[in-house]
């Protein structure tokens, strides 16, 4: 079963959205996804429906009072589970060096209570390379990193490439990752310069799926619902979709 | 002479977006504006046409080695000038609690070398409220806060205002803030919505500009140009005059 980190440090290229929708199409596919908010702004579970709860209740209570994972999950509404976020977690950030381990800790948590032997797990990561995030890739077996079409995106998504192949050595194994393409305008020629720079670039690791701009994505959280709930008919839905049946295909998701 | 923090701890609202144009803005009515790039990921000085410096030539060298202000100010060719950030500025953030007056020093700095008698300071922020933007805060008289129209925007805009609100005891004033809708699809109807009810909760703190999303924007950073220069006639151009005209009738950047 997959544990994927979706990592990018650029802040929003559609990272929350992407872990949401893939949780989602995960669980409507029969799977029973966990997904886990490793942002202290706790975006992914303010877009789940999850109600705003206590650092105890959080993923925090882990780090802090090595909670077992599986007493923090929550159960969303629409066929997945998450352990929400809290902005205490922004504490473990500031830890860095202050625990030989803390970067295995999600990892071993994971594997020891083998929360992820029957169920795909799916990170949620804040714009920011450091504990918590690394933790995240840390933990996982493959990353899936959203990009926009833009130049800071461009710049972000080659930082990301040289992060995963320095921490080759670190954790002696190459991590499997996809770029997929998010935000993207087809009627600017910019995207499209973009994602044909990416693709020289990425090669098969560059996702065919490209997830377009699409108002039904930006719209959906407000009734705290994922794209396929909310606007079963719509572009987002379809986008995330074909997202899912790729990244299936290929393999990503065994 | 202003000091003014962009500051938003969401991600990709397009907070370097408009510290860029705001500053070229600047420039353009005669001033010799400053910008400070207070982000690790250093993306101001990215899309600001200058050349990735070493750690010891950017704001990093401030923080470690007590270097003024003033020998780390580089040209920008668009007549103002910028103080680049670089990844070890992360350090700083890690840093917490760790020097009693840390939050002070930009202001203290930028005080004693009297840097901004003569100019306004424009600083970039990266998406978390650390040790920082913090830092950003405090050394500003005031907060623009870019908001993009969206759900996630909308509660980030209200942590942005009880952030500063708390911080009213600390700094025993107010901080004197403007809300900008940024990236606006006047298509969406989500788009009117969400401005609506910004200008209900912010009243006459939310700016009467909204930035729409506009390629102009986007493109302009690929050649290391503002907006006005990159594409002078666009909207994007005209949005980002607007929003200066604006802030400067209102006596915002006094
Ligand atoms: N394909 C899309 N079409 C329309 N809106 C989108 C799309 N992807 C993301 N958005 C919207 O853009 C905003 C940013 O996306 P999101 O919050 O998922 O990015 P992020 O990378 O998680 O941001 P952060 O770095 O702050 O965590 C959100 O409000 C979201 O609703
Ligand atoms: N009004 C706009 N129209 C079109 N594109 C825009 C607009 N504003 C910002 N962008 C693009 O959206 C992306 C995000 O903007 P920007 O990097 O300025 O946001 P940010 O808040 O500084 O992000 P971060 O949190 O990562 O620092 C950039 O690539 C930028 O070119
Ligand atoms: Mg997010
Ligand atoms: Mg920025």
């Amino acid at each position: 079963m997959p544990r994927i980190a979706v990592f990018n440090q650029k802040g929003g290229v559609g990272k929350t959205t992407t872990a949401l929708n893939m949780a989602a199409a995960m669980a409507r596919a029969g799977e029973t996804p966990l997904a886990i908010d490793l942002d202290p702004q706790a975006h992914l579970s303010m877009v789940s429906g999850v109600s705003e709860g206590s650092a105890e209740s959080s993923i925090y209570a882990f780090y802090r009072d090595a909670r077992p994972l599986a007493d923090l999950v929550k159960p969303s509404q629409h066929g997945w589970s998450l352990i929400p976020a809290h902005l205490e977690l922004s504490k473990v950030d500031t830890q860095y060096g202050k625990g030989p381990n803390i970067l295995n800790r999600l990892k071993i948590g994971l594997v020891k209570e083998n929360l992820n032997g029957v169920r795909p797990v799916v990170v949620d990561c804040c714009p920011m390379l450091g504990v918590l995030s690394l933790s995240a890739i840390f933990a996982a077996d493959k990353v899936l990193v959203p990009v926009s079409a833009d130049y800071l995106a461009v710049k972000g998504a080659l930082q990301v490439e040289k992060t995963l192949n320095a921490l080759t050595p670190v954790l002696k194994r190459r991590i499997e990752r996809r770029y997929v393409v998010t935000r993207f305008d087809s009627r600017r020629r910019m995207s499209w310069d973009i994602y044909e720079s990416f693709r020289e670039r990425f090669g098969a690791d560059l996702c065919e799926t490209r997830i377009a701009e699409s108002v039904s994505l930006a719209e959906a959280p407000f009734s705290g619902k994922d794209v396929f709930t909310h606007a079963p008919g719509s572009r987002g839905a379809q986008d995330y979709q074909a997202l899912y049946d790729e990244l299936k295909a290929s393999g990503f998701l065994q």
